[in-house]
């Protein structure tokens, strides 16, 4: 069990597993905008110069409704730190039909044009119909 | 003979033997009917799990409800019958390639038809209200992308990639709707009646007001279809002898409400019998202000009309039921309490085609008056014809009486009236 001494459990523990390594340089920003299909998987030494990693920059932000600055400003950092799914939001492939993997592999689905192309903004609309509130 | 190609399946079946739709290499599945487990080595250290497994049944039903898909929690088969597989892990986790981050960031991950983990160093929730992340909230996101959803940006959609707090109880919206049903289809008929069912309220300043609500009813379940938002009501169907006393549990024949000047009845049918309703009470009744007892004979309350009856509805501007039973048309005069003269006649006399051809000819399946269309609207199986009402005459006088226009489907003009598995039905 995860360990606590108080009897209403205030004082949980945090598990002894790792918290997640949050995104807070140029670095880390080029590993999320990578592992979730913003840019291809490359490292380079100098992201800041980088204008494939400054444009995939700009695609996010656009994306999430950020000032769309090509910099890595808190707006942009917060948004990446913020809880969120674990699938690709893109893949970023020349063959751009559907692989379908196994658990056992490295890769996810792939996202279908239509989708791939609100995921970085070409056909992006914002919906500003209200949520529905009715009670189930 | 070759023993080996004994071995090779149908084209149209699986490996289970079900049927399959299309076997063409497409992100959704072939089946309509899915089976899924919460594996037993993958449950969460932080609820119960009967509030994973409650979480899990009811994102499931939810997508249910907007999809032509069934889904069955299946804890008995062999895994390898099992369609999709729900757990929960930290770290490396269930065999899976792809780690957790631990607290924070990646709250969980699917796999296009297959599984879905989440990851256990978050802090679930199953309440609404709770602080944390709505383990339904993520359970319906992580389901679309099995059923082959992508992410998407657009305000309101249950896939946006990034978890977002509940202000109220979410739903799945009209383009979400939109875009799983572009992978399977949407829901179509056919129904066993439909009707609008009138209420009379007083407002509040005393004034009688009169309002109305639209009901589908199919085998032993029903729907509340709110017009105004083109879709059923959200969490529908419900059972039948839920929500409707003392009437039969399923496959209804008809719903009639007769309403005059100094009459106000509402009847249903089925078989030979049929049943006064209590507006008042909310249930069937078992004796009337007149002293009628029911069930009663269709025979005694409606003489002259056969039994059993495929549908009927009823046509205030002659003050008559039309019964409808194979190709004909009965005409009932609720105040002579007789059929009417020259009845009955061809339902292609009674309803003639506008459009050569296109005519549903009998065995209706549901005769329906709309008070959202003021039209009557006739249903046959996954389609339906609308008959010109006395505005439209009145615009153009050359439209027969009571024609019917070209046939469209159902699916078009009602939407996402949906089955879910009998095992969801009471949740």
């Amino acid at each position: 069990e995860r360990l606590f001494h108080s009897r209403d459990h205030s004082d949980l523990q945090d598990s002894s597993s790792e918290q997640a390594k949050p995104v807070t340089d140029l670095h880390s920003a080029q590993q999320f905008l990578s592992r979730y299909g913003w840019t291809e998987p490359e490292f380079p030494i100098e992201p800041a110069k980088d204008p494939v990693f400054t444009e995939a920059l700009k695609k996010f932000q656009r994306a999430n409704d950020l000032p769309v600055t090509g910099i890595l400003d808190d707006a942009t950092t917060k948004a990446m730190n913020k809880p969120r799914c674990g699938v690709p939001d893109n893949q970023v492939t020349e063959n751009k039909n559907a692989t379908l993997v196994t658990p056992q592999s490295n890769t996810f689905i792939q996202v279908n044009d239509t989708a791939l192309n609100q995921s970085i903004g070409s056909n992006y609309t914002v919906n500003h119909e209200k949520s529905p509130s009715r009670i189930r | 003979k070759k023993r080996f190609l004994n071995m090779l399946l149908p084209p149209d079946r699986d490996k289970n033997g079900q049927v399959v739709l299309d076997r063409t290499e497409t992100t959704a599945f072939a089946r309509r009917s899915l089976k899924w487990r919460l594996i037993g080595e993958g449950y969460s250290s932080q609820l119960s799990i009967e509030e994973q497994t409650y979480a899990f049944k009811l994102a499931f039903r939810m997508w249910s409800e907007v999809t032509p898909l069934d889904f069955e929690e299946d804890t008995t088969s062999p895994i390898s019958q099992i369609d999709i597989k729900l757990g929960f892990g930290t770290g490396r986790h269930l065999g899976c390639a792809h780690t957790f981050d631990g607290e924070g960031q990646e709250f969980a991950h699917a796999w296009l038809q297959s599984d879905i983990h989440f990851d256990d160093d978050e802090h679930f929730t199953a309440a609404d209200t709770e602080n944390g992340i709505s383990l339904l909230k993520v359970a319906v996101h992580e389901i679309g992308h099995v059923l082959g959803l992508a992410h998407s940006h657009r305000r309101g959609s249950i896939m946006q990639p990034n978890y977002i707090p509940q202000e109220s109880a979410f739903e799945l919206d009209w383009s979400d709707r939109k875009a799983i049903q572009k992978l399977y289809g949407s829901c179509e008929g056919p129904f066993d009646t439909i009707f609008d069912w009138v209420r009379k309220e007083r407002n509040q300043y005393g004034e009688l007001v009169v309002r109305y609500n639209t009901y589908f009813f199919h085998k032993s379940w029903y729907w509340l279809y709110e017009n105004r938002h083109n879709r059923t009501r959200y969490g529908d169907p419900i059972a039948v002898l839920i929500g409707w006393q003392g009437i039969p549990a399923s496959d209804l024949d008809a719903f009639v409400h007769v309403w005059t000047w100094n009459q106000d009845a509402s009847y249903f049918f089925k078989g030979t019998q049929y049943w006064r309703y209590d507006n008042e009470n909310d249930k069937a009744y078992t004796e009337d202000t007149q002293g009628a007892h029911y069930p009663r004979l269709i025979s005694e309350g409606f003489p002259g009309i056969p039994s059993p009856i495929d549908t009927a509805v009823y046509d205030r501007r002659i003050q008559s039921i039309y019964f409808l039973k194979d190709s004909l048309v009965f005409a009932f005069d609720i105040n002579k309490n007789q059929i009417v003269d020259h009845f009955p006649k061809r339902l292609t006399d009674v309803f003639p085609a506008l459009v050569i051809n296109d005519h549903p000819i009998g065995n209706i399946d549901a005769a329906y008056y709309s008070y959202t269309y003021n039209a009557i609207f006739l249903l046959k199986g996954k389609e339906y014809w609308r008959v010109v009402n006395d505005r439209e005459r009145w615009q153009n006088p050359s439209l027969p009486y009571n024609g019917l226009f070209a046939r469209r489907n159902i699916s078009e003009q009602w939407f996402d009236i949906c089955n879910v598995h009998a095992s969801m039905l009471k949740m």
